[in-house]
């Protein structure tokens, strides 16, 4: 079971902290924060793919996931997109390359990427015209799922009123997303209420955290502040435990299928009728 | 009595909230965000100063904020260090003009900026191309206290680190920032003591609230969020209070015969000498 996501947004986002409590693990190290002359200043941006295997539901799963350190610190960002967009396309490229050879490699690992998780800074206004350029240029090629970073630094009535400022702005600018489609025809209705329900919460709310504390004697993921404890699977808290189930369960299948059988092929035909 | 300040920030920081809450009253209004076409993308970073009259200590005084909407938000921000930098520069200018004429104008209204707040997004991570950049090349003209602005998202281990590791890029790129200056042998040793402590915060952290909230029977400035209230006054929970006492009470004469000695001096001094 494999499964390919990748994690776009400025640096501080939380993106490494996500990740980690994504897979229950350290799979991300601590950035090293005490020496200046260790430029935190990555003029390039680095894509690094990582592999964990985690357990989820019982079953064993590949989870790849790249992380995007050093976008949007720049004074001029506009290399950092070509870098993410170049990364995304080169995945297509090798399937492409390998799908049209004689004799196939049976080991070929199909690195293409499910899942674009775009953090949002929790600015509280809308979206940046950094979000709105990367977002609409990466809509083409990948599923694009977008979250609020640092979620619990927004109170309930300011979290309520950026989502739904996020979201004008997405249909304004004609931005691409994935949005839990469903046909009404097709599916029961629990899953049609399930998905409703998941756009409805749509650009999710992330709070991580690689810290555990003890509340009310269990050791759960949380962050301590010195005025109460967020607690990253409390749904009153975030939206992280839902999306943590809509990635590695239950739609994860469609995201697959959806880059295979609809982003795929119109690269494909693009890059064909070249 | 006049003082005249400028907050300079990326969108979002919370700029605006932090000068309402300063005053004590609602100066900057809440932007609208209920409207994509009304677009928040400031092309331009537009300069306005703000005059309103508070009360500090039981003296009235004039005080302009100068608040910077838009700041680091577009892809290439590279014009808006030139606007920042203009405004303060063109203070200065009209002074010199003003005292070079040989009828002066008894209203001469001296806007000089004697601090420029500098709020920095709490990334958890160091200072980024852009901080360094514009403090660097602004230092050289005004007063600078460097801020971590939204302060409230970052745990005291992360905010202690934060600050650590800010004051160390701060040194390690030569950056001139206002550290409560003491000449040891002139000073007394409580007002030592004091500067001494005050360096010791920088950066300050900083957390604004336009709500009050009922907390203990009083009503006070405070964010609430579901795992607890940030009291915007409370030292445990950030250093505002300091802060304001230091812009508004102990240090602003410190800060203005700074700006009139010796930045306003050097600027004179080029500028004479061309
Ligand atoms: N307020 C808040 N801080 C977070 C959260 N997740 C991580 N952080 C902190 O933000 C800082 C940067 O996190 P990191 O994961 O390195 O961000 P990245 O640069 O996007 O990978 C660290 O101090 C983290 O502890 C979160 O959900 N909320
Ligand atoms: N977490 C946090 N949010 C804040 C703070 N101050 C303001 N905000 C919120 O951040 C958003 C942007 O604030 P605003 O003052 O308009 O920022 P500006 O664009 O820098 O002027 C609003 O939703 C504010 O309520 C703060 O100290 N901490």
């Amino acid at each position: 079971f494999q499964f390919n996501m990748i994690v776009v947004g400025a640096s501080g986002l939380g993106k490494s902290t996500f990740v980690n409590t994504l897979c229950g693990q350290q799979v991300i190290p601590r950035r090293a924060v005490d020496d200046p002359s260790q430029c935190a200043i990555e003029k390039t941006i680095a894509i690094n793919p990582i592999t964990v295997e985690i357990e989820e539901d019982g079953m064993k799963m590949q989870l790849t996931v790249v992380d995007t350190p050093g976008f949007g610190d720049n004074i001029d960002n506009s290399s950092n997109f070509a870098e993410i967009l170049g990364y995304i396309e080169r995945q297509y490229d090798d399937l492409l390359a390998e799908e049209s050879k004689i004799k196939r490699n049976p080991k070929f690992n199909d690195n293409r990427i499910h899942v674009l998780l775009y953090f949002i800074q929790p600015t509280g206004h809308s979206l940046r015209e950094i979000d709105i350029e990367l977002m609409k240029r990466l809509s083409a090629r990948v599923n694009i799922i977008p979250c609020v970073a640092k979620a619990d630094s927004l109170t309930p009535k300011e979290l309520a009123d950026f989502k739904k400022r996020i979201m004008e702005d997405i249909r304004y600018y004609g931005i691409q997303v994935y949005d839990f489609p469903f046909d009404e025809e097709d599916e029961d209705e629990e899953t049609v209420e399930e998905n409703m329900e998941l756009r409805s919460l749509l650009p999710f709310a992330v709070v991580g955290s690689d810290e555990e504390i003890n509340v009310n004697g269990r050791l759960i993921r949380a962050r301590q502040y010195p005025w109460g404890v967020v607690e990253v699977e409390n749904l009153k808290h975030c939206d992280f435990a839902r999306l943590r189930y809509v990635l590695l369960s239950s739609h994860l299948q469609d995201l697959k299928e959806l880059t295979h059988d609809v982003l795929y092929e119109a690269y494909r035909s693009e890059k064909l009728s070249k």
